[in-house]
C-alpha cells in the first residue's frame, strides 16, 4: 500500500423514512436515544465529539 | 464527520477509513421501532485520495453498490448507480440512489450542494492547525478557527457547532432554521482537503456563499455537485457563473437523472493559476 495520509474525501449517506402514524412525525427519528446513535456510529467507527440542536433537527460533529 | 437527524431524515457524512454503509442496518432497525420505514436512500462520494486504504465495503464503488443492493429493503425498487466522470480520471462523482414507490416528501424548491476542494492555499490551510499546547478544548479551539478563518461570515444567521482536532483538522455544522451546512478540513500539505455542503432554495443567491468559501480555502481544484429533487436542476449554471469570476475555470460538467430521486449535476473547476 502506498504511503498515505488522512483521507479527506467523505462518504455521504442520506436516508428518508415514512410512517403510518403522523403523530410520530413531530420528533420521529429525533426520539432515538443517544445510546442508540452511539451504537450506529460504532458500526461506522466514529463517535460524537460535539452536538447542537434546534426545533427542526439535531446536528452532531463526529470524530475522524 | 457529521450527523444530522431530522424527524424523518438522517444524513451522515464521514471521512477517513470509516465504514459508513454499515450504519444502514442499525438505522433501519431503530427507525422500525419508532414506526418508520425506509423510503429513500442516497449515497454519494468523490474519488478517494487513498483508495487502497479503504476498508470493506468501501474497497471499490462496485463493492459499495453490491453492499447497498443487498442491504436496503426491496420496497426501494427504483435504483440506479452511476459514476459521473470529469476530465480528470482522479475526480469522479459516485452516486447510488434507491427509492420506493411511495414518494417521500419531495421539496422541489430545495437542492443540496456538495463542494470538494483539494490543493488548498497553504497559508490559509495553516489556520486549521492548532498551536502546540494551546490548552484549549476542541470546542474552544474550533470556535477560534471559525472566527479566524471567516467561516462565521458564510451565513451570519447560522448557529454554529465547531470542533478543532489535535494537532490539526476542523469540522463544523451550521443550523439556520431547518437548513444545515457543514465544513470539514484536513489541512496537511500534500493532501489538503476541505468540503462545504449545504441545503438551499433553488431561488437563493449562492454567489455570496461560494465567494466566502473560496476566500477561506483558495483551492487549486474544486468540484461542485448539486442534487435537486425535481427534474429542473438549473442551479448549476448559477454556480459556474459565481465561481468563474473568482479565478476558477470550469473543466467539466456532467448531468445525470436518477429515478424518483432527481437530477445530479457534477462540475469540476481548477484555478487559473495552475
Amino acid at each position: 500500500m502506498a504511503v498515505s495520509g488522512f483521507e479527506g474525501f467523505e462518504k455521504r449517506l442520506e436516508l428518508h423514512f415514512f410512517g403510518d402514524d403522523p403523530a410520530m412525525f413531530p420528533l420521529g427519528l429525533r426520539k432515538l436515544d443517544f445510546e442508540s446513535l452511539e451504537q450506529v456510529l460504532e458500526a461506522v467507527q466514529c463517535s460524537v465529539v460535539s452536538a447542537v440542536g434546534n426545533s427542526y433537527f439535531d446536528a452532531y460533529v463526529l470524530s475522524e | 464527520s457529521s450527523l444530522f437527524v431530522y424527524p424523518t431524515k438522517i444524513i451522515i457524512k464521514t471521512c477517513g477509513t470509516t465504514q459508513l454503509l454499515k450504519s444502514i442496518i442499525p438505522l433501519i432497525h431503530y427507525a422500525h421501532h419508532l414506526g418508520l420505514t425506509l423510503s429513500s436512500c442516497r449515497y454519494t462520494r468523490g474519488s478517494f485520495i487513498f483508495p487502497k486504504a479503504q476498508p470493506f465495503p468501501h474497497t471499490s464503488f462496485k463493492d459499495e453498490v453490491t453492499y447497498l443492493q443487498d442491504t436496503i429493503p426491496p420496497n426501494l425498487c427504483f435504483r440506479k448507480a452511476s459514476i459521473m466522470p470529469s476530465k480528470s480520471s482522479s475526480h469522479s462523482w459516485h452516486v447510488f440512489t434507491a427509492n420506493s414507490h411511495m414518494p417521500y416528501d419531495h421539496d422541489n424548491e430545495l437542492f443540496t450542494m456538495e463542494i470538494c476542494m483539494t490543493e488548498l492555499d497553504p497559508i490559509l490551510a495553516r489556520k486549521f492547525f492548532r498551536r502546540p499546547d494551546d490548552g484549549k478544548s476542541g470546542d474552544s479551539a474550533g470556535k477560534e478557527m471559525t472566527e479566524l478563518t471567516g467561516i462565521n461570515e458564510i451565513n451570519p444567521d447560522a448557529l454554529i457547532c465547531d470542533f478543532a482536532f489535535d494537532p490539526c483538522g476542523y469540522s463544523m455544522n451550521g443550523m439556520d432554521g431547518d437548513w444545515y451546512s457543514t465544513i470539514h478540513v484536513t489541512p496537511e500539505d500534500g493532501f489538503s482537503y476541505a468540503s462545504f455542503e449545504c441545503v438551499a432554495s433553488v431561488n437563493s443567491n449562492m454567489g455570496h456563499v461560494l465567494r466566502k468559501v473560496l476566500q477561506i480555502f483558495r483551492p487549486g481544484t474544486m468540484s461542485i455537485s448539486t442534487t435537486c429533487s425535481g427534474y429542473t436542476n438549473d442551479t448549476w449554471t448559477q454556480m459556474a457563473s459565481a465561481v468563474e469570476p473568482l479565478g476558477l475555470k470550469r473543466r467539466s460538467c456532467t448531468m445525470d437523472q436518477f429515478p424518483e430521486a432527481g437530477t445530479v449535476v457534477f462540475q469540476t473547476f481548477t484555478s487559473r493559476r495552475k
